[in-house]
């Protein structure tokens, strides 16, 4: 699955996600990807989400909506986003990753699983990492 | 603090020999991505442009390289959503496109629906004319390879259950 966030110099936020789904999956099986508030959302209100991982488990708690109520709530979006898979590891373990911008131009890469390839460009810097932890920059 | 572009190329499991190559091609698509915000295009272009140059990179399960389903084809699914007025288009199980995040924008630009699926998103697709492409240029040998390993009796469970993920 891939899939990107971002917000524009108006201050307008869009999400976008695309896969293959799942490895030997039933034909005719959906996952998330394509489900509203489920594979993605885009708020101007809140903020913008793209997801990967376990579709199903994704799709029951819903995972970028989750993110963006946690938001609300005052939460940073890397905050969010820990909590809202912490939340899913806990319900469904459920096992996938995200990435986040909020209307200000804060955004987060977040995951628990083992790795998950990820980049963002930010005020002329280039961010990227693969494994937990990770956090490259170079200029762009 | 504007503009920022995020990207991301799936988690889960990942050979050892795509690690670079899975690195490298959302580093790429990042900077793609921000040019385009930066030279004022919209933050919908740079989402839909950025998730089109990770369909055609063969490393990502979407578009080119997609994983194979248990009859060995490819079905893919691509969503996209705009967050000034909640405007989304999708598209699921749709086959013999290079591009469907380009046919999700469609669907939200071009009709008052929100979701197009199977044969139905295919018509749509021809009406629109979006070409078709032979399903083989989809598929990867790195594909067709694990979808046969997931035949096996004796396949790998840790690497099939991570395989479930999308």
């Amino acid at each position: 699955t891939v899939g990107a966030v971002a917000v524009d110099v108006q201050g307008n936020l869009a999400c976008a996600t695309s896969t293959g789904g799942m490895l030997n999956k039933m034909e005719g099986r959906v996952g998330d990807t394509p489900c509203i508030g489920c594979g993605g959302y885009a708020d101007n209100k809140t903020g913008a989400v793209s997801t990967t991982g376990h579709g199903e488990a994704i799709m029951k708690i819903t995972l970028p909506r989750l993110i963006l109520f946690y938001m609300e709530q005052g939460k940073s979006p890397e905050e969010a986003s820990d909590m809202a898979l912490a939340y899913m590891m806990e319900r469904v373990s459920g096992l996938g990753g995200v990435v986040v911008v909020d209307p200000k131009g804060t955004w987060a890469a977040r995951f628990n699983t083992k790795y998950m390839a990820w980049a963002a460009a930010h005020q002329e810097q280039l961010h990227y990492g693969f494994s937990l932890g990770e956090d490259f920059t170079e200029p762009l | 603090m504007l503009p920022v572009v995020v990207v991301h190329g799936g988690a889960g499991y990942v050979a050892k020999q795509q690690f670079e190559a899975s690195t490298a091609g959302v580093r790429e698509a990042a900077r793609k991505g921000y040019a385009i915000l930066k030279s004022g295009g919209s933050a919908l272009d740079a989402v839909v442009e950025t998730v089109a140059i990770l369909e055609n990179n063969p490393t990502y399960n979407a578009g080119r390289g997609s994983v194979l389903n248990a009859k060995g084809e490819v079905e893919m699914d691509a969503l996209v959503m705009e967050g000034r007025t909640l405007a989304c288009g999708a598209v699921s199980a749709v086959r013999r496109l290079a591009n469907p995040i380009h046919l999700a924008r469609l669907v939200m630009e071009k009709t008052s629906h929100v979701y197009l699926t199977a044969e139905g998103a295919s018509k749509f697709a021809r009406a629109m004319g979006i070409p078709e492409v032979p399903e083989e240029s989809l598929i990867t040998d790195y594909a067709r390879k694990c979808w046969k390993d997931n035949q096996r009796p004796d396949a790998n469970p840790v690497q099939y259950q991570i395989g479930k993920m999308g």
